[in-house]
């Protein structure tokens, strides 16, 4: 949608080959219009839009001889600086010890499915098991056995309601059994569930995990940063996944939560398979928010 | 934001940050602003309570209040439709709980046959509420889960179905030409029965929201809206989008997760919690 709402404005732009203040001024608002219309954070697009104003109302747009093409230099690399150039990797430990896993997230972002997926990728050189905490959800140990069943891994959980001891016990099986990496799937919960955050605060010290990983819908509105950086402030998280990406939501939860967080995205979800699954490249969502 | 006065230059910055912070959308809300503008100039109001009530006349304005058009001595069929993960199988265990405490027979109908034990979810909701549950196995035709359970609703004399369907998006053809035709399974089998198919909307969804009702609305003629998660710090501000311009009305709110969790959509209450 930018690019109909910045062919407009820059339309009447490029026809003049210098760019007034008041030209830079009405494609800042334009941006700030189209950021908020792809659910880009409220105050990240405040202080986005006042970079790319002050880059623009410099010596390089205003004296540029193509300075349409020079201002949408300009905000396309402002996003790319956001969201980073390279991909983040998920770090697992040596051979010999068993990695831990741990998804979190509000309630219906995913995760279960998600625990599927990542344990597809990684069955290819590690036996890995697959495990239900999620004590509350209707039918939820079913959904993950279910899929696990579908996918060739191994599968742990308890028929009680304790999620900590179903956690300390899979630490347990994992190792008598022999894998290599333990995916744990928790219920989704609210940031401002007090018990309930408590609870995976006792599931991290338990599992001491080598990646917690934040699920969230890719078509979250603006209070999915609040939400990240609550849970990253309790649990210290080490990556996004942003599922449902193949709806056409334009994801601006993405750059919101790059920006306040500062953690990478690693994966997105592309559908209900399995096989829907893969790494996340940030220069490619750039281009969606921009539409 | 009240608490300021209009002419405080940073009134209507606040106020532009409260509604696009409560994902009311870019549009709506210069548009309620200038609406607002044009109110004040006309009640000659420059701040405190005044202005609040003002402001929230506005809002209902934009905002109709109506419930669940329930018809006696006939079948009602509640078809739940929406996007994956939004909430539709527990609000249906939550909708057969309070339908059956007002004294009314309800049924279920299992039509989610795809998702890894979507049926086992809906039983254990079915339980819950001690209502009967029509179901097939995982990966049974939807339309002959949905065929079985218009039968047993009548032969049953049923007041409520309520059927339960797969998480879609509006943007997959193949995905809503399925429930196209379950749409059509419904108006063919019982043109006399009461329906009306509800749109499930998750309140912590952006702008997306919009684009769903809209895409749902052209396929399956929707009749309203249930929102839910309003139990989060997301506001599901795109209602007033959705209620403005497709004239679709929420009729329930999803306020948790246990079975007592919904209620009839209160206007007044909402739009308090926007502000
Ligand atoms: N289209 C699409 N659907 C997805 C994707 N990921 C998950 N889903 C669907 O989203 C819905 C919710 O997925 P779950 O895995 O149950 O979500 P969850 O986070 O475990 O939910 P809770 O345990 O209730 O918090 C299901 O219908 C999934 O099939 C995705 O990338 N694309
Ligand atoms: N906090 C909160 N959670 C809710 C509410 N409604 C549903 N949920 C939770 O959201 C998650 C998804 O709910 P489901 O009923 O499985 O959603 P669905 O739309 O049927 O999902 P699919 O069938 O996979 O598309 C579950 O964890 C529910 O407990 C609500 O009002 N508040
Ligand atoms: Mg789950
Ligand atoms: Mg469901």
């Amino acid at each position: 949608k930018i690019t109909s709402r910045f062919e407009g404005i820059f339309k009447t732009l490029s026809r003049q080959n210098r760019l007034s203040e008041k030209n830079i001024q009405d494609g800042v608002r334009e941006i700030k219009l189209a950021l908020l219309e792809a659910d880009v954070n409220y105050k990240v697009v405040k202080d986005f839009i006042k970079l790319v104003e002050e880059e623009a109302l410099g010596e390089k747009v205003l004296k540029s001889i193509s300075p349409t093409d020079q201002f949408i230099k300009v905000v396309h690399d402002k996003l790319v600086d956001i969201m980073g150039s390279h991909s983040d990797e998920i770090q697992l430990k040596k051979r010999g010890e068993i990695s831990v896993i741990l998804f979190v997230g509000l309630q219906g972002s995913g995760k279960t499915t998600t625990c599927a997926k990542l344990g597809n990728l990684l069955k290819v050189n590690q036996k890995v098991l697959l495990v239900s905490a999620d004590t509350y959800r209707p039918a939820a140990k079913d959904q993950l056995k279910i899929l696990a069943g579908q996918t060739g891994l191994g599968f742990f959980t308890e028929d009680h309601n304790d999620p900590i001891k179903i956690c300390k016990n899979a630490l347990k099986y994992a190792k008598d059994y022999e894998y290599h990496a333990i995916i744990l799937d928790t219920a989704g919960r609210l940031q401002v569930d007090e018990p309930l955050m408590v609870e995976l605060e006792k599931i991290k010290k338990i599992t001491e995990p080598d990646e917690i990983l934040f699920v969230s819908d890719a078509m979250a509105g603006q209070n999915v940063v609040d939400v990240v950086k609550s849970f990253d402030h309790r649990l210290n998280i080490n990556g996004i996944i942003l599922t449902k990406f193949d709806s056409d939501t334009r994801g601006g939860a993405a750059l919101s939560i790059k920006k306040t967080t500062g953690k990478s995205i690693k994966f997105i979800g592309t559908g209900e398979k399995i096989e829907n699954f893969e790494k996340f490249y940030p220069e490619r969502v750039a281009g969606r928010i921009l539409g | 934001i009240f608490t300021k006065k209009i002419n405080d230059p940073d009134f209507f910055d606040e106020m532009e940050e409260t509604l696009i912070m409560a994902d009311v959308g870019v549009e709506t809300t210069l548009e309620i602003i200038e609406h607002f503008k044009a109110y004040i100039k006309d009640k000659n109001i420059k701040d405190g309570e005044g202005l609040k009530n003002l402001f929230k006349q506005s809002l209902q304005d934009m905002i109709p209040q109506v419930t669940f058009d329930y018809k006696e001595n006939q079948l009602n069929v509640l078809f739940i439709v929406g996007v994956n993960g939004v909430g539709k199988t527990t609000t249906i265990g939550k909708l057969s709980h309070t339908l059956k405490n007002e004294g009314k027979k309800v049924m279920l109908a299992a039509c989610d046959t795809f998702r890894a034990a979507a049926i086992d979810q809906l039983s254990v909701w079915a339980d819950r509420a001690e209502v009967p549950i029509i179901k097939q196995q995982m990966g049974s035709d939807p339309g002959a889960v949905l065929h079985d359970a218009i039968d047993s609703a009548i032969s049953k004399q049923i007041d409520i179905l309520i059927v339960d369907t797969a998480g879609r998006f509006h943007n997959k053809a193949n995905l809503m030409a399925e429930i196209e035709k379950l749409n059509r399974i419904l108006n063919k089998k019982i043109e006399s029965a009461h329906k009306e198919t509800l749109l499930v909307l998750d309140a912590c969804t952006g702008q997306n929201a919009y684009v769903q009702a809209e895409s749902f609305h052209q396929s399956v003629q929707l009749d309203g809206i249930i929102l839910t998660k309003l139990d989060s710090t997301a506001k599901g501000g795109i209602v007033i989008h959705i209620a403005h311009q497709l004239k679709l009305p929420v009729k329930f709110v999803g306020i948790g997760e246990r079975i007592t969790d919904l209620l009839p959509f209160n206007r007044d209450e909402y739009i308090d919690s926007i502000l």
